[in-house]
């Protein structure tokens, strides 16, 4: 799951 | 002040109980191009995007930027006092303590005037990237929710592989395996039947489907879903609405098991 969310913040940070 | 008069208090129930699973308390930020909402479920593996376009409401007013923060659960509890076919006016000042909702009843003379107390909440506006997608897949979202809801009983993933094969919805479980797919198809009678798939390249990624699942609540809003892939990138499923408003989902891939 820290890995999903992880992926989420590089998408949402660019 | 706000006013936002929705032909259709239905619309807004089907959005509400599509979302309200996922995030629970929301800003509904308001301004005059319309109604957006963004929130992440508390997990931070999915993201809910919402704009109601201020032509999806008539008449439309709203003077300036009005955040309002809504509990979910309480804004179903209210919902469900409109019966599908009234209209809804949703009201609020301009530093509100309240939002009021109004139900008209388009054959009778009835009114009915409900407030919520709102809430400060403290989000950050997550800036959601535009993204050139590796597959583009248009499908019936009744067959989107039908493959989900039949997977999610062999799996708690799904592997979602488009190539010029088409596209190949799999999942492996204890008591063995599943798959279906679907090739680009037209249907002249009935467009809503549509399986169209662009793609520029090849992608395969693996979702869990207790979210996807829960998306499809949504199902009921649009005829069509739209499924946007790229490796290594959150899905966007995307369910249209009038009006160019939209509904979208996003959700992080899993990698690595």
């Amino acid at each position: 799951k820290s890995f999903q969310t992880e992926i989420f913040k590089f998408f949402l940070d660019g | 002040m706000l006013e936002a008069r929705l032909e259709q208090a239905n619309l807004f129930k089907k959005v509400v109980d599509a979302i309200k699973d996922l995030v629970q308390d929301c800003n509904f930020d308001c301004n005059d191009s319309g109604i957006a909402l963004q929130a992440m479920d508390n997990s931070h593996v999915a993201l809910v995007s919402m704009m109601l376009r201020s032509e999806s409401f008539a008449p439309f007013r709203c003077d300036r930027n009005i955040a309002l923060g809504i509990n979910l659960t309480s804004l179903t509890k209210v919902l469900k006092c409109a019966q599908s076919d009234d209209i809804l006016t949703l009201k609020a000042e301009d530093a509100p303590d309240v939002v009021e909702l109004v139900f008209e009843s388009a054959e009778s003379d009835r009114i009915s005037e409900y407030s919520i107390k709102l809430m400060d909440i403290d989000q950050e506006h997550l800036g959601i990237p535009e993204t050139d997608y590796g597959a583009t897949i248009s499908m019936p979202a009744a067959e989107f929710q039908r493959i989900c809801r039949d997977l999610i009983a062999l799996s708690e993933s799904v592997s979602i592989e488009c190539s010029k094969e088409g596209v190949k919805f799999a999942c492996q479980g204890d008591i063995g395996s599943g798959a279906v797919t679907l090739r680009q198809h037209t249907n002249v009678d009935k467009p809503e039947m549509n399986v169209e798939i662009n793609m520029s390249e090849p992608v395969s990624l693996t979702f869990s489907l207790k979210y996807l699942v829960n998306f499809c609540k949504a199902s009921g809003l649009s005829n069509q879903v739209r499924l946007c892939l790229s490796n290594e990138v959150p899905l966007l499923v995307e369910y249209s609405l009038a009006n160019n408003s939209h509904l979208r989902f996003y959700l992080a891939p899993k990698i690595g098991d």
